[in-house]
């Protein structure tokens, strides 16, 4: 389900 | 003694953690100030007071997801086993890290180096006493172990790779993963206090508190609901109770 998209999204977000 | 891979790894969870930390440390000034108005009445204050808190809180869940995607193995889980994992331990993180930052001369937790809160505080915040008395107990009580950077960065681990959290899937990796760490600890603390064999029982004994304490949080996080003082996404995401 598309449920946690901000916490999806921190996870597939790669700063460094 | 502790295997070189094993001293490695601890050297490198710390490194992780003080990095993680600065990020959020440079991010400080972004942060809705804490109103210096006395009046506990004046709502607009109070709910400046709670978007702090809130702020402070999103802060603390990228810094947590930052540290766990750097954990070796935890972006080779299922991406669903890694929601089911942080989605639990982002609160019981959130914990270690405030009793770490616990002052037991001044009785307040000081968040990113200047902002320091007593339970007062807390309150002012908008959170309850039923929630904030356990905070500050377990602060306390982690505080008279005097855990360093390394035994705090391992517990973290320990309790991120925890295999029974609701909806995790692949137990077994989870655990494996979880095992280093474990052992890690164990032989850590049998080298820094070799004459204290109940060290490291005491510890993991901390790890259940916090569910206790997780629990007192959900009861924290429906009574904000009742308040209609509402969550950010983020945290509403993790924390709310979505039907």
């Amino acid at each position: 389900p598309q449920d946690h998209q901000l916490l999806r999204f921190l996870l597939d977000t790669d700063e460094k | 003694q502790l295997a070189p891979e094993q001293l490695e790894m601890i050297e490198k969870l710390v490194a992780m953690q003080k990095q993680c930390n600065k990020r959020s440390f440079l991010d400080r000034p972004k942060v809705t100030p804490w109103p210096q108005s006395q009046d506990p009445q004046n709502r607009e204050v109070r709910q400046q007071r709670f978007a702090h808190f809130t702020e402070l809180a999103i802060m603390s869940v990228q810094e947590i997801v930052d540290f766990a995607k750097q954990l070796p193995g935890f972006l080779e889980l299922t991406r669903e086993d890694q929601i089911a994992l942080l989605k639990t331990s982002t609160i019981e993180i959130m914990l270690l890290e405030s009793s770490r930052r616990y002052d037991p001369a001044i009785e307040s937790i000081t968040f990113l180096k200047d902002f320091s809160y007593n339970k007062e505080d807390f309150a002012k915040a908008g959170l309850q006493f039923e929630f904030i008395n356990p905070i500050f107990e377990f602060s306390k009580g982690m505080n008279d172990l005097h855990l360093d950077e390394a035994e705090y960065a391992l517990l973290i681990a320990i309790n991120i790779f925890s295999a029974d959290r609701p909806n995790v899937q692949d137990h077994d990796l989870v655990e494996r993963l979880q095992q280093p760490y474990v052992d890690a600890l164990h032989s850590y603390i049998r080298i820094k206090r070799p004459n204290d064999q109940l060290m490291f029982p005491r510890m993991l004994m901390k790890l259940v508190s916090l569910r206790t304490l997780s629990s007192v949080h959900s009861e924290q996080v429906f009574a904000l609901r009742l308040q209609d003082k509402k969550l950010p996404p983020l945290l509403s995401e993790i924390w709310d109770v979505h039907e």
